[in-house]
């Protein structure tokens, strides 16, 4: 029989929260012709050490855990992103040329403990 | 904050962030690839950021240079059916990235106004300049022909491949580009053209906008193209 999680539990889990930058907010509209923003999305949560093979985690990160556990001076695993993707950004510099540049790593698609 | 911004920028490759007056015209193929590629992101697809499917070229920058030049012989029209004769010059100090050019293409917007229902016949000749001469005051000493197109009923803008230029920048990197463009109408459609429109080249000479739309693949960030082995 599966053992009941309590209540509350999963949702404070290492998970993908969503995020969108929105340039305006950072004043980069002036520069930025598209997009107007994007989703760049955020990873937060716990990594308890009974969690760590289920929750998209590295080799490294049960070996972390363990040595927590052990030794409490060394910190625990944390919730990082695992995937990330590039965005395009279309905008104009100061000599009025127009520029279409991909930059990657800016949207986070999956997070994990790490 | 400020600090920090200034720490992004770099990573974005810019040393500050811009503060650009008033915006360009971005010409529809830019505004096209960015929407298709954000499509292709919201969808989850797989992009090959290294290739400009639309363009049909290699390259992961793209960049539109406005044009820095100046207009010769601005008095009329002469009768010879020669339209307008222009400078243009492209600083391309920006273009320093490790890598290689794919791709040059001028483009030349011609204005609110279309000149497709006059059936008006442009004849576009672009030539490399060799030497500018006294910047602004005598001819320009010509060089090659990069383009000699015939065009009935222009509407929208005109593009035209520079290969030559391509060449001549993997080469030599050149720090500035200097263009002569001739417009001429054709002789025959001329009379009817002049009869109908008060000035077809004196409009065409106020709403031309010409840029320059390079397309440079830096090799650190992609792969060149290898060739499947058999």
């Amino acid at each position: 029989a599966a053992i009941p999680i309590p209540k509350g539990l999963c949702r404070n889990l290492c998970h993908r929260h969503q995020l969108f930058v929105n340039f305006q907010d950072l004043g980069w509209h002036k520069w930025v012709i598209a997009p107007k923003g994007f989703m760049a999305n955020y990873c937060h949560g716990d990594c308890p050490f009974t969690m760590t093979t289920y929750l998209n985690s590295s080799n490294y990160a049960f070996m972390q855990a363990l040595m927590h556990m052990a030794d409490p001076r060394v910190p625990k695993a944390v919730c990082i992103p695992t995937k990330l993707s590039p965005i395009s950004m279309l905008y104009q510099d100061n000599e009025k040329n127009v520029i279409l540049r991909h930059y990657e790593d800016m949207v986070v698609d999956e997070c994990g403990c790490g | 904050s400020e600090f920090q911004d200034y720490d992004f920028l770099q990573f974005l490759g810019l040393k500050k962030a811009p503060s650009p007056h008033r915006f360009q015209p971005v010409p529809r193929i830019l505004r096209k690839i960015i929407r298709a590629r954000e499509t292709a992101a919201a969808s989850g697809a797989s992009q090959d950021l290294c290739y400009v499917k639309e363009l049909g070229v290699r390259g992961n920058l793209l960049r539109l240079l406005p044009d820095q030049g100046f207009f010769l012989n601005t008095q009329k029209p002469s009768q010879d059916g020669s339209c307008l004769q222009k400078v243009l010059s492209f600083n391309l100090s920006a273009v320093k990235e490790k890598g290689k050019l794919t791709m040059a293409q001028l483009i030349l917007h011609l204005g609110p106004r279309s000149y497709h229902y006059l059936q008006l016949e442009l004849v576009v000749a672009v030539s490399v300049v060799q030497d500018r001469g006294v910047w602004g005051r005598s001819h320009p000493k010509l060089g090659r022909l990069l383009v000699q197109k015939s065009v009935l009923g222009p509407q929208g803008s005109l593009q035209f491949n520079l290969q030559g230029v391509v060449k001549d920048w993997n080469r030599h990197q050149l720090k500035n580009l200097d263009l002569y463009l001739e417009i001429l109408v054709k002789e025959d459609r001329y009379s009817r053209v002049n009869a109908q429109l008060d000035n077809p080249c004196n409009q065409l000479m106020h709403s031309l906008h010409a840029s320059l739309l390079v397309v440079t693949l830096n090799l650190k960030h992609c792969h060149p193209s290898s060739r499947k082995k058999r």
